[in-house]
């Protein structure tokens, strides 16, 4: 593109930049970033959670929040939830609202969400990527430098697979690899899967998450599950 | 692009192409599909099973083959399995190696896996979208007349909201809706969302899968649900 605005590193106050993704789609990704990144503000730091998922954007449902403050003359201000300063596709367009773009608008919603938001200073933006490699994540890693990446996974044998190929994709991307998590484990979709898939790739396995109702619930509800229930299993890992 | 092999509607002789699709990523198209296809093909229809999930190709996997026959002179053959001819993605790249495509490599693929493959005259075509609603579902409806699209939906408010984006996409792009399939019901993702979204859009409410720890296994191992328990439940929703 001509206008030099949609190449290479934007330039932010941000000290870590964690992408929160997996390959496959409905592992748990963005319950993962919404959980992390509550977590972290509640332990005092200054967050930013970025839903980089444009086609299907849940993290305003999940943080119970459904408005953007007004705009500044020239930015968007993120949402305030929970702790978090959140920025959505979900805030911009209408429930229900499919956005038919191809992969080059994408490119350029991400980039704005980097450039035109105040973010202000942060110690950590985590960033929920929609499932497959395509042009979010490869947008996201030639903007930002990314500090680490999360592997999210079912246990069972598709979704390690796609898990798999967002390995590949982090490698190829030069994104260092914080570890796997194996989420909702259990009877119907077994366990695992995920911890083999981390000692293969020599990455650490940062443990698993159970299936557990209360998780869906606080997920439809926007009330993340760390914070209704702080002591049970799902909310340790 | 010049060549003119990019746009416009290609010439297939397929009587009814019909998508699976959703929005959200795992709620179940992919095992839907299959055993749509396998139903279809049972019954002494001539079927094709295209995985149009270039990211995530899932398909060989769960109709347990890996590997194509040798291609003619200039066209790719599809593999034959359960009695349907399947291609995609999977058998062309090494196991877990991720494309890391942008949208315009993904429009191209797409287009070659209606002209350069041997599907021959079909009764149907099965398509198995990716989540999301950009590059594959826009270009597919671009280039082949879609008889219909079926919705796949977890019963979860997420699900359902994702799932409506995707109805939005099919209604704009003028696929006629064949109806709903609510997935993976009972204590964990509760039930009821799926067939809400059916009546709210007055299009048909095609029943409901339970959610079962043994379609989980047939998909890991290749062997539809349809045929390993013609008679449970799961199966015949
Ligand atoms: N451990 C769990 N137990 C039960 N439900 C879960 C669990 N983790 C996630 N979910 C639910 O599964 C659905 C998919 O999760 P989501 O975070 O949207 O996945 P993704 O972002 O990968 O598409 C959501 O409804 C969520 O609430
Ligand atoms: N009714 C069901 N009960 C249990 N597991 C299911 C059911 N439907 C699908 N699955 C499993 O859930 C996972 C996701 O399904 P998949 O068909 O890959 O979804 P998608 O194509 O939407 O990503 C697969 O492992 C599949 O075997």
């Amino acid at each position: 593109p001509s206008d030099g605005k949609n190449r290479g590193l934007v330039d932010t106050p941000i000290r870590n930049a964690i992408a929160v993704g997996s390959g496959k789609g409905g592992v748990g990704k963005s319950t993962i970033a919404v959980n992390l990144a509550v977590a972290l503000a509640t332990s005092g730091a200054r967050v930013g959670l970025l839903d980089a998922d444009i086609y299907g954007p849940n993290i305003p449902t999940m943080m119970g929040v459904e408005k953007l403050p007004p705009p500044t003359k020239d930015k968007l201000v993120p949402a305030l939830a929970h702790g978090v300063k959140v920025m959505s596709m979900g805030f911009l367009v209408k429930p229900g609202q499919p956005l038919i773009w191809r992969g080059a608008m994408l490119h350029s919603a991400i980039r704005q969400f980097l450039t035109d938001v105040v973010w202000g200073e942060l110690d950590y933006l985590i960033i929920d990527l929609p499932p497959g490699t395509g042009d979010a994540p490869l947008t996201l890693a030639q903007s930002l430098p990314l500090s680490g990446a999360i592997l999210v996974t079912l246990p069972q044998a598709v979704s390690v697979e796609d898990a798999s190929r967002g390995l590949g994709m982090f490698e190829k991307l030069e994104v260092p690899l914080l570890g796997v998590i194996e989420n909702m484990t259990g009877d119907v979709f077994g366990h695992g899967g995920g911890e083999a898939l981390a000692e293969s790739a020599g990455i650490p396995f940062l443990g698993s998450v159970p299936m557990n109702g209360f998780v869906r619930l606080a997920g439809d509800q926007g009330q993340p599950a760390l914070l209704a229930q702080p002591d049970s299993d799902a909310a340790v890992a």
